[in-house]
């Protein structure tokens, strides 16, 4: 009676790494199907399949996300339920899941607040790393902290390659061609 | 990128996106995974709760004229009540839930996600899920100006109650990818012992 399906990009996915994104994929598969079997909600299953997602460094999101030009990670997530439930964390750097915020945010739009106050659907950027911290959530403790939680050596080798490819001479990307493994990494 | 749609036991729906962005991205950027209505979507729809079929002409009439009015009728949707057996009372639900990815800026100009979701609803029955999605892909990211490599996935859930309440309901799901990019990752599982099903998609 239920069912599950996840993905982890549209882009180019090499030969070689096929395997490992595959196996990232059917974990992440097993982690929702476990939630529901526990009597979790679809919610919790997305938020448990993602995050397993995210904790793989083969995929971009979470630890192996792609680093931005100063060399840091920002992550973005959301999710929503069918009871038009949503919750969203954008440009979050050392939040170990931003899923697991983004869920976090969602869950506690359920709740009022006094005097009608509303609670926000999204936080972005180092205030959803400290609200994260806050609320119990692995987090990075500091901005330095943060820096280091999703960067990989893969990633980093990207990085310096694309720094040298801006670093070139003509300033330009024109003529460059990367190769078939770093192609994936241009898209989100 | 990476997402997720779940339909669980009772057909309720969710989804859910995550992402790293796009290399070199400058600080400060938000891609579609964190944008409402791009990153992703789940809606539900409850029709038929508790009515009774064999409903007087007037009372069909009524509720026709309701939901025409409040533009909530389906092309293609008869309404559980009137799919049950006589006399049988039902709960039927609809839901869908899609995740998306891509180039960010193009999938978040276009609201990609609810844009998938609305085209389900609308075509799934002619077109299935996957006919649908390539179509919502078409009329949207494909307008925008390349780089603009998307995919999506997406699942439809109809849930009916059976007559009885020991019987449990029955929960159809139909599920679709679409992409237009070399190539999208996908992986499902549907049954309780089933290894989950890697697909990556050309």
């Amino acid at each position: 009676g239920y069912f599950i399906a996840v993905h982890a990009g549209a882009g180019f996915h090499s030969k070689s790494s096929q395997p490992k994104v595959a196996r990232a994929l059917r974990a992440a598969c097993r982690a929702a199907r476990k939630t529901l079997r526990e009597g979790g909600t679809a919610l919790q299953a997305v938020t448990n399949a993602i995050s397993v997602l995210e904790d793989d460094p083969s995929c971009n999101a979470g630890r192996g996300s792609n680093l931005t030009f100063n060399g840091s990670v920002e992550c973005d997530a959301s999710v929503m339920a069918g009871t038009a439930c949503y919750g969203a964390v954008a440009a979050v750097p050392g939040i170990r899941n931003p899923v697991k915020a983004a869920s976090l945010l969602a869950r506690e739009t359920l709740e009022p607040l006094p005097c009608g106050l509303i609670r926000p659907t999204m936080l972005a950027g180092e205030g959803a790393r400290v609200w994260a911290a806050q609320r119990g959530l692995e987090a990075a403790e500091s901005r330095e902290q943060a820096a280091q939680m999703h960067s990989t050596p893969r990633a980093v080798r990207q990085w310096q390659t694309f720094q040298a490819i801006l670093a070139d001479a003509t300033g330009e990307y024109s003529g460059v061609v990367l190769p078939d493994s770093q192609q994936q990494r241009l898209f989100d | 990128t990476v997402g997720a749609v779940v339909v669980d036991g009772r057909g309720h729906v969710a989804s859910g996106v995550s992402s790293g962005g796009i290399a070199l991205k400058q600080e400060g950027r938000v891609g579609e995974a964190a944008l409402y209505g791009a990153g992703c979507w789940a809606e539900e729809e409850e029709g038929g709760a508790g009515e009774e079929e064999g409903a007087g002409e007037e009372e069909q009439q009524q509720r026709e004229t309701k939901e025409k009015s409040e533009g909530r009728r389906l092309r293609g949707e008869t309404g559980a009540s009137e799919a049950a057996p006589l006399g049988s009372k039902t709960n039927s639900m609809h839901g869908v839930a899609v995740s998306t990815t891509g180039v960010g800026e193009r999938v978040a100009a276009c609201l990609l996600s609810k844009t998938a979701a609305d085209a389900v609803r609308a075509a799934a029955g002619d077109q299935g899920v996957s006919g649908a999605l390539r179509s919502a892909l078409r009329r949207s990211v494909l307008k925008t100006p390349p780089p603009n490599d998307a995919g999506v996935i997406c699942v439809l859930a109809q849930r009916s109650e059976r007559a009885h309440p020991d019987q449990g309901c029955e929960v159809k799901v139909e599920f679709g990818a679409a992409h237009c990019s070399h190539s999208l990752a996908v992986a499902h599982c549907g049954a309780p012992r089933a290894e989950p099903s890697v697909h990556f998609m050309p």
